[in-house]
């Protein structure tokens, strides 16, 4: 564990419990994308299935636990609880053009080929385009609630500081996992666009629009 | 054992 990785952990946990506090005091999921919340979830299904198998650390086992458990609360709260509030109309990628190509690329390019590992890649490949849904609604509003902004900054910021544990493992551990850093970059890049948007104008105290 | 302490990260 490295500082990298710690604070990257606690940023994603950050960016799951804003989104939570959001669609709970406001008793509303609007301009949240259902479709990214619903990969996430099936990101954490994927990826976690060494969950009861192999155990690492009371850490990473509480985390997992963590994930997987607040992905489905709020994948419920969308879907069911506040349903009513759900933007249907501009939440509207088409799944099967992400999980298709990424289900295909785990297949092929892995670094072995056992069911566990598939599904791991399958899991970091997914997670790196599973905000997609997410930019892509809010391209078609062409803007996002304060809070929503901080959820996508706790959450852009995540992969980030990964690629910075990353180097620090190359280093220090001679760890490198090309997959893995790979599908970080790509995850991260994904996020440059948001991330200049609300540097210049969410932490000015302004509202984020996007050019829609 | 090597794979899955490989796998430490979250």
């Amino acid at each position: 564990m490295n500082i990298f990785r710690l604070i990257g952990d606690m940023s994603h946990l950050l960016a799951i419990v804003l989104l939570l506090l959001k669609m709970w005091k406001t008793r509303s999921c609007a301009g949240i994308s259902g479709k990214s919340q619903i990969l996430f979830a099936l990101v954490f299904a994927t990826r976690y299935l060494d969950l009861f198998t192999a155990f690492i650390s009371a850490y990473n086992s509480t985390m997992k636990l963590f994930f997987i458990s607040t992905s489905l609360v709020t994948v419920y709260l969308m879907y069911f609880k506040f349903r009513a509030t759900y933007d249907a109309n501009h939440d509207t990628f088409r799944l099967e053009f992400l999980v298709v190509p990424v289900g295909g690329l785990a297949f092929l390019v892995n670094h072995n080929f056992s069911p566990l590992e598939i599904l791991w890649t399958f899991s970091i490949y997914l997670e790196s385009v599973a905000i997609l849904p997410q930019l892509f609604m809010m391209s078609k509003t062409g803007e996002a609630e304060t809070i929503t902004s901080h959820y996508l900054f706790a959450l852009g910021s995540y992969r980030a500081l990964y690629i910075l544990n990353w180097v620090f493992r190359y280093y220090f551990e001679g760890f490198f996992d090309l997959i893995a850093v790979v599908a970080g970059c790509v995850q991260t890049i994904l996020y440059c666009d948001f991330f200049y948007l609300y540097i210049t104008k969410v932490l000015k105290g302004k509202k984020l629009s996007l050019p829609a | 054992y090597l794979q899955a302490q490989e796998k430490d990260e979250l």
